[in-house]
């Protein structure tokens, strides 16, 4: 699965997210990427965030809308909301997987919890990385 | 620019994690991730809109093979490929998404046209495929989602209740 997120200089943000699926897939099986609300969701308001991982346990946890939630209703900080997201409450559905985030202020978090995640990001106070994690 | 921008990537690794993989082949998939950044960023530069710069950091890597999604998807139980893709606008809350396509070259795109121009938000299988051709997608023929890689990994489980997650080595029964 990939994805990106952005934040624009009239600070609107979007999300995009894309995915083949699970090798040996059937059954019409689909998974959290095309789900507005579970893997990919955008609100000027809170944040953009799109997800990859076990796709069934982002369906159960809403995750992408718990992630704005946290922040509308909380109001909680975009990092803190995304870590409460996929350390504490995606482990409680026994879920592995990720997610990126933006808000409208240019802040990015990019928290995962399983092996294998590839990530990258580049704003314009001069940071540009890319990591692929163990 | 009037405010700072940015733009930020994800990659699931097709089970290959570092340290498993070859000096060349992460070479390889980090010059693809910052193609994809830099693209993006390239169009926030420019003042462009963020959903251009997502749909255009998407497409960069729906183009590799390297990545579960678009020329990279994963093959299904019936030797075929299924993606997916959505995508949304945090201004007004507009959003589009597609389930089960085939053929579809960028369906990130598709996603987008769904978004902009029907009064829907997901359209699935043989009627999202219907709605691509009515908005003149191109279909790629089977052989550009061929990869020799995806191919082996679906040898390993094909015939059997498993399927497996793009960024796992586990073959978990009903989950991934």
């Amino acid at each position: 699965t990939v994805g990106a997120v952005a934040c624009d200089a009239n600070r609107n943000i979007a999300a995009a997210t894309s995915t083949g699926g699970m090798t040996n897939k059937n059954w019409g099986r689909i998974g959290d990427s095309p789900l507005i609300g579970i893997g990919n969701y955008a609100n000027n308001e809170t944040c953009a965030v799109s997800c990859t991982g076990s796709g069934e346990f982002f369906i159960r946890g809403v995750v992408a809308y718990d992630l704005s939630c946290l922040i509308e209703y909380k109001k909680l900080p975009l990092k803190e909301a995304a870590d409460e997201v996929i350390f504490k409450r995606l482990p409680k559905l026994k879920g592995d997987g990720g997610l990126i985030a933006v808000d409208r202020s240019g802040n990015i978090t990019m928290p995962f919890n399983t092996e294998g995640m590839y990530r990258g990001m580049r704003n314009s106070n001069g940071e540009n990385k890319i990591a692929i994690y163990e | 620019m009037n405010s700072p921008v940015s733009i930020a990537i994800h990659g699931g690794a097709g089970t290959l994690i570092k340290g498993k993989m070859t000096p060349e082949k992460e070479k390889s998939y980090r010059e693809t991730l910052q193609l994809a950044l830099d693209e993006g960023f390239s169009i926030l530069k420019k003042n462009g809109s963020a959903l251009d710069a997502v749909e255009k950091a998407v497409i960069v890597l729906e183009d590799s093979p390297l990545f579960n999604a678009g020329k990279g998807s994963v093959f299904t139980a019936d030797g075929t490929h299924e993606m997916d893709a959505a995508i949304m606008e945090g201004k007004d809350l507009k959003a589009g998404s597609v389930s089960l396509v085939t053929r579809i070259k960028n369906p990130v795109s598709l996603a987008r046209v769904i978004m902009e121009k029907s009064p829907h938000v997901l359209l699935a299988g043989q009627g999202a495929m219907d709605f691509a051709k009515l908005h003149g997608f191109q279909l790629e023929n089977e052989d550009y989602f061929y990869d020799e890689f995806r191919y082996q990994q679906w040898q390993k489980i094909k015939d059997s209740d498993h399927f497996q997650l793009d960024h796992s080595d586990r073959k978990d029964s009903k989950f991934g």
